[in-house]
C-alpha cells in the first residue's frame, strides 16, 4: 500500500514544475526512479539535505505556505506553451 | 535568480486594486493600509531598476479599474485556473507580463490572516508576500537563492517595510530584465510616500470578537458529516465545514434560515445525524425528532422519541438523545444517551416510523476505550474513523475499533474551526 503522504507529495511534485504531470491520453505512471530524482530536485531548490526520500525535513517544507507557481517551468511546460501559442 | 522569459515592453507600468482583505479574516488590514503595503511592495523593485509604478483610482471606490497589474484578494476558485485552498497552502500567485489579459494580474488568497510588520502567529506578512508576487508580475521566477525575496516558500515578514532593500540575487535578476537604475532615491524612505502606521499588536488568542469566541470555545451542541461536509452546531447558528476541511464562512449561519421546519427560536439541537439508506437527515431536540429531505423537514414530524424505542437498562424511555451517527465500519447507527448507547439497523428503514434497536443494547458508553463517555457528538469521517467531538477536543478511533492503544485528545477549534493554536505553556523555573 502506498502511504497517502506518497502521493500527496507526488501530487505537490507534480504541481510544482518537478514531475511531469501524467499524460491523460497515455495515463503515464511515475516510476519510482523518476519520483526520488524529483524529491532531489526539490529538496536541493529547497535548501534542505538531499536524500531522495520523503524525510520529515522535506515533508515540512511541503507544507510550507507558498507561492501557488511551479518552482520548475520545464520542457514540458514551454512546449504546451509553445502548442497554445501556435494554435 | 531565474527569469519567466517575458517582460515589460514599457517602464511605466500603472496598478489598481480591485478587492481587498475580508474584515472579518484580516481585521487589522483597512483598504488604506493595503494600498500603502503595496505601494511600498512597488518601491522594493523601482528602487533597484528604471521602473515607476502609478496606481489608478478605481472609480467609485472599488470599481473595475484596469491597469496593467491588477491586485485582487480572492478565495477558493476564481475563474483563473489556479484556486487557492483556504489557510496556509498556497498563498498568492501573479501572472507573468505580456499581451494577454490577465498578464500582471496578481491574486493573494482572502483566506489568509494578513497582516504587516509583526509576528503574530498565524499571521501572513502582506508586503513580504507582494513584493514577491510583484516581482513574478514583472517577469521573475522563483529563485533558490537564500537570500533572495524569490524563493517560493514564505519566510516570515522581511523587516521594515520602509526601507526594505532588495537582495543582491533579485536585483540582479531585475536589472538583467530592465536596465540598472542610474539617480533617483535608492532604498530609504521616500518623502513622497504615505506613512504607515505601527503595525498592528500581535493578534491576541483570545479576541473579544464574539463570533471569534464563540467558534473558537467549542462545546458545540451537535456535529454532523452530512453529505461529506461537517456541520458544527451551536445554539442558533452553524458552521459548515467542506470537504478539504476549509471553512465555508467564518461566519456562523442561523439554523432557521437554513434547516427549514425547525420550532421558532430552536436554541439547541441535541445530535444530527444523515440515514445511509435514503440521504434524509435526522435532528433529534430534546424528546422529539424530526426528518430532513435535503434541508426541509417532512411533514408529519415531529414525531416523540418514543419512536425508537430506547429504553435504558433500568427499562426507562429515554427521552433525550445526546449524541448520534452511522459507524463507517458496519453502517450501522448509533445513538446515545445518559452514558448508555443503542444500534440500530436502518438499512431498510425509509419512511418507517417505528423502529426497536438491537437487542443487546443499550450498553454502555465505556465499550469506547479511551473517549469521554459523555461526548457533544461523534461523526464518521475519511477514511470510516469514527470521531468523538467534546467542549472543544476530539479524539479519532481509527475504523472499526474500539479500543485503541493511544487516543489523543486534538483541539476542534485549531484543526476545524480555523482558531490560532493557544500559545505553548511556558515553564517556569521553580525557585
Amino acid at each position: 500500500a502506498v502511504p497517502a503522504h506518497y502521493s500527496t507529495a507526488v501530487d505537490w511534485l507534480s504541481r510544482y514544475g518537478y514531475l511531469a504531470p501524467p499524460d491523460p491520453r497515455t495515463s503515464q505512471l511515475q516510476t519510482k526512479d523518476g519520483i526520488e530524482k524529483a524529491i532531489r530536485v526539490m529538496q536541493r531548490f529547497g535548501g534542505v539535505h538531499e536524500t531522495g526520500v520523503l524525510d520529515s525535513e522535506t515533508l515540512k517544507l511541503m507544507s510550507t505556505p507558498r507561492c501557488s507557481l511551479p518552482d520548475i517551468v520545464g520542457n514540458e511546460n514551454m512546449l504546451r506553451r509553445k502548442r497554445r501559442r501556435k494554435r | 535568480y531565474a527569469l519567466s522569459g517575458l517582460k515589460w515592453h514599457k517602464t511605466d507600468l500603472t496598478w489598481s486594486v480591485h478587492s481587498y482583505p475580508s474584515a472579518s479574516v484580516s481585521p487589522s488590514m483597512p483598504d488604506n493600509v493595503v494600498d500603502n503595503i503595496l505601494t511600498y511592495a512597488f518601491k522594493a523593485w523601482s528602487d533597484a531598476a528604471p521602473l515607476s509604478f502609478r496606481r489608478l483610482p478605481g472609480d467609485s471606490g472599488r470599481a473595475a479599474a484596469g491597469g496593467d497589474i491588477r491586485v485582487t484578494f480572492a478565495r477558493s476558485l476564481h475563474n483563473d485556473g489556479y484556486p487557492f485552498d483556504g489557510q496556509g497552502g498556497t498563498l498568492a500567485h501573479a501572472f507573468f507580463p505580456g499581451r494577454d489579459e490577465v498578464a500582471g494580474d496578481t491574486h493573494f488568497d482572502d483566506d489568509e490572516i494578513w497582516n504587516y510588520g509583526g509576528h503574530s502567529s498565524g499571521s501572513i506578512d502582506l508586503f513580504t508576500v507582494a513584493v514577491h508576487e510583484f516581482g513574478h508580475a514583472l517577469g521573475l521566477s522563483h529563485s533558490s537563492t537564500d537570500p533572495s525575496i524569490m524563493r517560493p516558500y514564505y519566510q516570515g515578514p522581511v523587516g521594515d517595510i520602509q526601507n526594505f532593500r532588495l537582495a543582491l540575487d533579485d536585483k540582479l535578476a531585475i536589472q538583467q530584465l530592465y536596465g540598472v537604475k542610474d539617480g533617483g532615491p535608492q532604498g530609504g524612505v521616500d518623502p513622497d510616500l504615505p506613512r504607515l502606521p505601527s503595525p498592528p499588536p500581535p493578534r491576541p488568542t483570545q479576541p473579544s470578537d464574539p463570533l471569534f469566541h464563540e467558534r473558537c470555545q467549542g462545546g458545540f451542541d451537535a456535529v454532523a458529516n452530512i453529505r461529506g461536509e461537517v456541520f458544527f452546531f451551536k445554539g442558533e447558528q452553524f458552521w459548515r465545514i467542506k470537504q478539504d476541511r476549509s471553512l465555508v464562512s467564518l461566519n456562523p449561519a442561523q439554523i432557521k434560515n437554513f434547516w427549514l421546519g425547525l420550532p421558532q427560536g430552536t436554541n439547541k439541537v441535541d445530535a444530527v445525524y444523515e440515514r445511509k439508506s435514503d440521504s434524509s437527515i435526522i435532528f433529534f431536540i430534546g424528546s422529539q425528532y424530526w426528518v430532513f429531505k435535503d434541508t426541509v423537514a417532512m411533514s408529519g414530524y415531529p414525531r416523540p422519541l418514543s419512536d425508537w424505542g430506547m429504553r435504558t437498562k433500568n427499562g426507562v424511555l429515554v427521552d433525550r438523545v445526546e449524541a448520534a451517527f452511522i459507524w463507517a465500519h458496519n453502517g450501522k447507527t448509533y445513538l446515545f444517551s445518559g452514558g448508555e448507547f443503542w444500534r440500530f439497523d436502518e438499512s431498510r428503514v425509509g419512511e418507517q416510523v417505528t423502529r426497536q434497536p438491537e437487542s443487546g443494547y443499550p450498553r454502555d458508553n465505556s465499550l469506547w476505550e479511551g473517549v469521554p463517555a459523555h461526548m457533544d457528538d461523534i461523526i464518521s469521517w475519511g477514511e470510516g474513523d469514527a470521531y468523538f467531538f467534546k467542549d472543544n477536543l476530539y479524539w479519532v478511533l481509527q475504523n472499526g475499533r474500539l479500543n485503541q492503544a493511544v487516543v489523543t485528545p486534538k483541539s476542534i477549534a485549531v484543526d476545524w474551526l480555523r482558531c490560532p493554536a493557544p500559545p505553548p505553556a511556558t515553564s517556569h523555573p521553580q525557585s
